[in-house]
């Protein structure tokens, strides 16, 4: 555990008047592998550390009855508010217009899942949603959105043969007219480095203008976490994340390099298959399972 | 990595950086960065190329390849597990495809995952496209009756190999690797003479927790090999390493796309390759 390794590294430096360049060294070097350990993309960690670092030789830390311990609370503090965001919930315009949330990301993510979850998180609010089955690719995809659609008593739009940009604003237009507030488009998972898919979502999010592009993320995604993010921020612009599978045993480091690369706020995190399984996105709680 | 760099260091500092972001995981990197070090001056290396030798030796190492030629006498049985999303589903359409069309043989495929929603009607359209039997019955059944039915199946009207896909599970949620045990008990105990392989589908996106959920799911069943979905995303797979090294798990095949052909036998020398380039 990371608060005893550096409670071992510090021991000796309580009651000295400076620490040691071993000391900082030790302590670079835990924090690093913990980070590592817990998929933080290596030059999060690097930027990380190098601001964090510089109050391990801190008066503070000096001066403290238990260095280990403050200094992991230091560390600790700064993850949370790395983490943290003051735009953490969706923003929705209100209930006279229509509001598009377009939900995107990798292969296998939890885009429908987590669209599912939207749309009955929302609905509980007493917002009017409909979900647009806009993924024409994956076998079965439209029926997936429309099974869990049913399971959680929101509408899905679906609609048969055309392209996935036609069904999207076609989705938008039923929406508009049949008054829903809200629209959740579910799309194709795709891989940032297929150009022609990229070119189509960012094609998608200029013709529904949505106001919140949210990249779903597995939680346990590795050291590419940061690739991925960037270029769905770049090519189409991402105003918010969902980590979804959070449940599993993952420590999560893939949040903060999201966080940290995009700069924009986790909104959710997913927590399991049922659509209840969604919920808000505390920093706390992924900094402590980041720094196990 | 952060620390003091002399001029032999930053080339070795450089390679731990790219194990790390191939996702060997922080201690297997610098594990495998010293072994490195120390058998250069062992070996005397001066040259990048042998240099990369040596590593491809120390990493090749511990990588095993699983034999994925069928068995021609018996009826095979394939068990594809992994958790959620990884790629299970798409992966067991591959299989039947690939052992069609690279061992002519009949394959048959087995919806046993009763539980996601349209997890049937997704196999089934793989089935119809492929021009592939797919056993199934209605979701919410047991997964261990499908199972049971897709044997039947093939005793009565043929089949070569079986290729069942399970619904994706979360590795800590006993629950549900109780499901599997039952599943796989199910097999044992109906086989019969076949050859049987449970294979673990991995998603190469996937970092430390990957070495996690190989553990668990073979600690739960025992995996007889593991295929790497998602290879097509350019990360590296690189936890493959340390599952490899800690468990002693053969890989069998490698995912590089949603076509049916996008599925080839694990290739050590092109994968330590492409993970070092
Ligand atoms: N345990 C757990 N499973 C989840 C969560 N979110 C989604 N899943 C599961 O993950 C798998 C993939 O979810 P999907 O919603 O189909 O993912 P997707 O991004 O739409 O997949 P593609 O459309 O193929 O790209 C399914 O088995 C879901 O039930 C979560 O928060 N926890
Ligand atoms: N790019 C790419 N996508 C893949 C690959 N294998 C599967 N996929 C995609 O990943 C997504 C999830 O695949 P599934 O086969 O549904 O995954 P699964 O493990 O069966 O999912 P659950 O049953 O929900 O747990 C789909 O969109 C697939 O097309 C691959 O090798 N490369
Ligand atoms: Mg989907
Ligand atoms: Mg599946």
């Amino acid at each position: 555990r990371i608060t005893e390794k550096f409670t071992d590294i510090f021991r000796q430096v309580s009651g000295k008047a400076v620490i040691s360049e071993k000391n900082i060294e030790d302590t670079v070097n835990e924090i690093k592998v913990a980070l590592l350990e817990a998929d933080v993309n290596v030059r999060v960690v690097r930027r990380f550390v190098n601001h964090t670092i510089e109050e391990a030789r801190g008066e503070k830390v000096l001066k403290a009855v238990n260095p280990g311990q403050l200094f992991t609370k230091i560390v600790y503090d700064r993850m949370v508010s790395l983490l943290g965001d003051e735009r953490q919930d969706l923003d929705l315009k209100g209930p006279d217009t229509v509001s598009c949330i377009l939900m995107m990301g990798l292969q296998g993510s939890g885009k429908t899942t987590s669209a599912a979850k939207l749309g009955v998180r929302l609905k509980k609010e007493g917002r009017k949603p409909l979900l647009v089955a806009a993924d024409l690719v994956r076998p079965a995809a439209v029926e997936q959105l429309a099974i869990l659609g049913s399971q959680g008593g929101v509408d899905v739009y679906r609609e048969e043969g055309s392209s996935a940009l036609t069904v999207a604003k076609n989705g938008y237009k039923h929406a508009k007219k049949q008054l829903y507030d809200t629209v959740i488009f579910d799309t194709t998972g795709r891989l940032h480095i297929d150009e022609e898919m990229m070119a189509e979502i960012a094609a998608m999010a200029k013709a529904v203008d949505p106001v919140e592009a949210l990249l779903v993320a597995d939680a346990m995604t590795g050291q590419h976490a940061v690739d991925i993010a960037k270029e769905f921020d770049e090519r189409v612009g991402i105003t918010g994340v969902i980590l979804s599978k959070f449940d599993s045993d993952a420590r999560g480091g893939a949040a903060l390099s999201l966080k940290s690369i995009t700069g924009k706020p986790i909104k959710f995190i997913g927590t399991g298959e049922k659509l209840d399984q969604l919920e808000v996105f505390y920093p706390e709680r992924i900094a402590s399972r980041i720094l196990g | 990595l952060f620390g003091k760099k002399t001029e032999g260091d930053t080339f070795f500092e450089e390679l731990e950086d790219i194990l790390i972001e191939g996702d060997l995981g922080a201690l297997s990197a610098m594990e495998i960065t010293d072994a490195l070090r120390e058998a250069v001056r062992a070996a005397r290396v001066k040259d990048r190329e042998g240099t990369l030798a040596l590593l491809k030796d120390l990493l090749g190492e511990h990588l095993s390849t699983m034999d994925t030629v069928p068995d021609s006498e018996r009826l095979n049985f394939f068990l594809i597990l992994g958790v959620n999303g990884v790629g299970k589903t798409t992966t067991a359409a591959k299989l039947a495809a690939y052992y069609r069309k690279h061992h002519a043989m009949e394959a048959v495929l087995s919806a046993a995952d009763t539980f996601r929603a349209a997890a049937i009607d997704q196999l089934l359209l793989h089935g119809t496209r492929l021009g592939i039997r797919v056993i199934h019955q209605q979701p919410g059944s047991d997964p261990g009756a499908v199972i049971f039915d897709t044997l039947e199946s093939v005793k009565a009207k043929g089949g070569d190999i079986i290729i069942a896909d399970t619904a994706g599970r979360m590795h800590n949620r006993s629950d549900l690797v109780r499901e599997l045990q039952k599943i796989d008990k199910v097999v044992r105990s109906r086989l019969g003479e076949g050859l049987y392989k449970k294979l673990l589908v991995i998603d190469a996106t996937t970092g430390q927790n990957g070495i996690r959920q190989a553990e668990i799911f073979h600690e739960a069943i025992g995996v007889d090999g593991i295929i790497l979905a998602k290879y097509d995303s350019d990360a590296k797979g690189g936890i493959l390493f340390s599952i490899s090294r800690t468990l002693h798990i053969p890989l069998a095949f490698i995912g590089t796309g949603e076509s049916y052909d996008d599925l080839k036998p694990f290739e050590k020398e092109a994968f330590l390759s492409s993970l070092l380039s």
